[in-house]
């Protein structure tokens, strides 16, 4: 899956890729301070070593013991005994304690945590019968939630917007992408300017963001190593060391 | 009924000295939930004698007759639906210039027989042509449909077919029969994604009893269930010659806690197969609870014990207790009904004063009796009226009446205006497996507090709306007229609580999509919605009436049912289906029947089939039968001579 990273104090998107195997399941947002934890578990296209993507998104709300698990099949809430199930195939709002889950038919499903925390979980169907591709899901987390100190994650850790330097703009390689320099956390990275697509407000065609990019999965630009945000369950929480 | 060269064959063979059945034909075709069922047979008079021919069908109760035709020798005569007193009016002035035939309608327990007979010259022809339709109630994820065949006779052309058309698509098909095994492979489903056809055609050969016979075996029912598709938990929603339909039968969902007070009639006439299957019933319920549910026993004969005080949870040491409580039981004594249901409402009522229950669970009291009260209050209205008094909004009362010598009305009023539902247990039948299919309808509710909206000015005359409680495997429907507008979408708005959580459902149909699929369907039943929207509110408007306390509001809602029911040519308590022959001097009315007599039959132990009531035909003194023409007079003489009503047939509660 691709990431983008709104930096807002620096006014600028960045990008990486995440190149994990299919089944792996990566922590995008872990707060244990509020008890939020989302993350996401990859499925491969339907030819091996081609891209992944996010199946199935993992929210899970610690306090309430509610985790809500969106797949590309639908959204099942739980709570300890119960188990409630929905389909894509309808518009439908679900409040339960805190947690709301609205969800537009066929679209897209926004999860509220006690109007504090915001998950927005897109659907992206492919035709069935595509040889390579397979419905996949998006996630857009608002840089507007309120996280505690703890937060962490491949998106979480961004809650608090790192330093970013960036120089040396030159051409590169490819004519029509500029590399730079940025120095990051410590790092110093050789960046490539490009775009990735925002599909929040048209869904087939996606808008263009412009971001430099971040090679070797990030490297350089989150904490640590890609796989150190590898977790075993849908409602874990990240230890980093 | 055109036969082929093989069923003529076939004719010639069985035509004996008596009536001969050319064709037996029944279709019936099922549109979204709601069928419509023809039954056709045609028949020759084979004697050399004039001879009374009857046609003899059996209809679920819940059908409204829509129409009956029939056709002697090239007359034919045609039904239109009344109000019952013009029909009545109209019958009885054919009456007094004797050419009036009847139709007499029995109930028994949940099916109708339709007969009529005429008195027909030898070689006469006849057709008979019933139409019914009937919404499919779901019951535990099935749809049913039941068919009643009883040719009576080997028949060339017999057959049977089934058409569904269900626009979301048919998850599971499937038909079996009562005739015998042999049949089962005779009986042929073919589905596609949306549509399922059933067809039952037995040659004269496979219908006979044994090979050399000349009996029918075919005499029984064919069943089919079907369950559909659904995207969503939202539901469904048609929209068809300007009326929509709304289906919610959402899954997926957790069970709601439940509370329930079993109150069990132990009175004498208990005793025996009755308490022994009550039992049996009862200890499988109890294994159903769990430790979420909460619960307790109320059994009364003249007096009143618990066998809990308050409702204790569903754990194993209690439901083992329980049951040996329920085991020890010995009935007899009176039947005091009113202070049984009073004390189940008061151990509700503590139980929720006292926090013991989770106000999001659902309350109920389950009512099993098997008579009248006759110990205590024993005025009907006025334990209707103290249980109302007493039972709070959230607790729903549910009652099963065992046998004949309840007062079944009585049940199921008390019953629906606490927002509960009756079921009749045949006591004569597996009465403790009903009573386990029963629980398990009421076993699992999954939301509470449903109401579906419109957008405002896009729908008028709704059915009910608002609905106590959803169970698992069942469905709710409403139906309503769409009113014109620009848009081509109709958006329905479903809300419910579930076990802790709420939800809003929003569903939205094309209102012009499912007309023009209808159109190109062979075998759906266009016009569907309409009927079903009628149907729908037909059956509310007859339970409002029931629940009516004033005489001006009963006589209010007779209107509206009687103005509904010609309209839609349904056939209902209030309306009559008049028969008339061409020049409209020859009569005959299809009145509504009576429910078997109170008391009169009572259930006994015995397994079996269900006791049909006996039709006594007795023509009246005045009958004069004319002797016979002969075959060739019959079938190349002026039609004018085969008058029907030379003998008039008896209309049993006209």
């Amino acid at each position: 899956p691709h990431f983008i990273i709104h930096l807002p104090r620096s006014n600028m998107d960045i990008c990486f890729n995440i190149d994990s195997k299919p089944g792996h399941i990566l922590n995008l947002l872990s707060d244990s301070g509020t008890g939020v934890t989302v993350n996401g578990q990859l499925i491969g296209s339907k030819k091996v070593n081609k891209r992944t993507y996010f199946g199935t998104i993992g929210i899970y709300y610690q306090p309430d013991g509610i985790s809500v698990i969106v797949s590309t099949d639908g959204i099942t809430m739980t709570d300890g005994r119960n188990n409630h199930s929905f389909t894509w195939g309808s518009t439908a709002e679900i409040r339960q304690d805190g947690i709301r889950i609205s969800i537009v038919k066929n679209s897209n499903v926004i999860i509220t945590i006690n109007n504090s925390t915001q998950v927005m979980v897109l659907l992206h169907r492919v035709w069935k019968k595509h040889p390579v591709n397979v419905d996949f899901l998006g996630i857009y987390i608002p840089n507007e939630n309120q996280y505690s100190p703890l937060v962490h994650g491949l998106i979480g850790q961004f809650s608090i917007e790192p330093e970013v330097i960036l120089y040396d703009i030159h051409k590169g390689a490819d004519p029509l992408k500029k590399e730079a320099t940025m120095e990051v956390k410590g790092n110093k990275l050789l960046v490539t300017r490009g775009w990735q697509k925002d599909y929040r407000r048209d869904k087939k065609r996606g808008s263009n963001v412009y971001c430099w990019f971040i090679h070797n999965s990030g490297k350089g630009f989150i904490d640590g190593h890609y796989s150190q945000y590898i977790v075993p369950n849908l409602s874990s929480f990240l230890h980093m060391p | 009924a055109i036969l082929t060269s093989e069923e003529q064959q076939d004719f010639e063979a069985i035509r004996g000295d008596d009536i001969t059945v050319r064709s037996y034909k029944v279709e019936s075709r099922i549109t979204s939930r709601f069928s419509h069922t023809i039954v056709r047979s045609s028949m020759v008079n084979s004697g050399s004698t004039p001879q009374s021919i009857a046609f003899n069908v059996q209809i679920p109760k819940r059908a409204f007759i829509t129409n009956f035709t029939m056709n002697v020798n090239g007359i034919t005569f045609v039904g239109s639906v009344k109000e019952k007193a013009v029909a009545r009016n109209l019958y009885a002035q054919a009456r007094a210039r004797n050419k009036a035939a009847g139709i007499i309608r029995t109930n028994s327990q949940d099916m109708e027989t339709f007969k009529t007979e005429v008195h027909v010259p030898s070689g006469s022809n006849i057709e008979f042509e019933l139409h019914y339709q009937e919404m499919m109630h779901r019951k535990l994820n099935l749809y049913e449909h039941t068919l009643h065949l009883q040719p009576g006779r080997l028949v060339p052309q017999l057959q049977v077919d089934v058409y569904i058309f269900e626009p979301q698509g048919i998850a599971t098909v499937k038909a079996s029969n009562t005739f015998g095994a042999q049949f089962a492979d005779l009986i042929k489903v073919t589905s596609t994604k949306d549509k399922a056809h059933i067809v039952f055609k037995p040659t004269v050969q496979q219908q006979k009893q044994c090979e050399n016979c000349t009996e029918s075996a075919v005499e029984g029912v064919i069943t089919v269930l079907y369950d559909v598709n659904r995207d969503s938990n939202a539901g469904e929603l048609q929209v068809s010659d300007g009326h929509f339909v709304y289906f919610f039968a959402p899954s997926n969902l957790s069970p709601l806690p439940k509370n329930i007070v079993f109150v069990i009639d132990v009175s004498g006439s208990m005793w025996g197969v009755k308490m022994k299957q009550t039992v049996q019933a009862m200890k499988a319920i109890l294994d159903d609870l769990t430790i979420d549910d909460y619960f307790s026993i109320v059994d009364f004969n003249h007096n009143v014990r618990c066998w809990s005080e308050g409702l204790v949870p569903g754990s194993s040491i209690q439901i083992a207790d329980a049951k040996r409580y329920i085991e020890n039981i010995k009935p007899n004594g009176g039947t005091n009904i009113n202070e049984a249901l009073l004390r189940a409402v008061q151990m509700l009522v503590r139980a929720s004063n006292h926090r013991v229950i989770d106000p999001r669970s659902v309350s109920m009291i389950i009512l099993v009796s098997d008579g009248d009260p006759t110990v205590g209050e024993i005025k009907l209205s006025a334990i209707q009226k103290n249980v109302k008094r007493v039972m709070r909004e959230e607790f729903s009362l549910f009652s099963l009446g065992i046998g004949f010598d309840v007062d079944y009305d009585f049940l199921e009023r008390i019953a629906m205006e606490n927002r509960g539902m009756a079921q009749r247990i045949y006591a004569n039948h597996d009465a403790a497996e009903q009573l386990r299919a029963f629980y398990s309808q009421v076993s699992s509710p999954l939301l509470r507090k449903i109401t579906v909206q419109f957008q405002a000015d896009s729908v008028a005359e709704v059915t009910q709306n608002h609905f106590d409680k959803f169970f698992s495997g069942s469905e709710l429907v409403v139906a309503g007229k769409v009113l014109p507008s620009e848009s081509n979408t109709l958006t329905s708005l479903t809300t419910g609580s579930a076990a802790r959580l709420d939800i809003i459902l929003e569903t939205d149909a094309d209102t012009t999509e499912l007309d023009a699929e209808l159109a190109k369907q062979q075998h759906s039943f266009t016009g569907f919605a309409r009927q079903m929207w009628a149907y729908l509110t037909i059956k509310q408007l007859i339970s409002e009436r029931s629940l009516a306390t004033t005489a001006v509001k009963k006589r209010k809602i007779t209107q509206r049912i009687m103005t509904l029911a010609v309209e839609h040519q349904f056939v209902t308590p209030f309306t009559a289906l008049l028969v008339e022959s061409g020049d409209a001097t020859e009569r005959l009315l299809a009145d509504s029947p009576k429910d078997p007599k109170h008391g009169c039959c009572s259930g006994g132990g015995s397994s079996g089939p269900p006791p049909v009531e006996v039709l006594v035909y007795q023509p009246p003194p005045w009958v004069m039968p004319t002797p016979a023409p002969s075959m060739g007079e019959v079938l190349e003489g002026p039609k004018e001579e085969i008058t029907l009503p030379e003998r008039v047939n008896l209309v049993d509660n006209d």
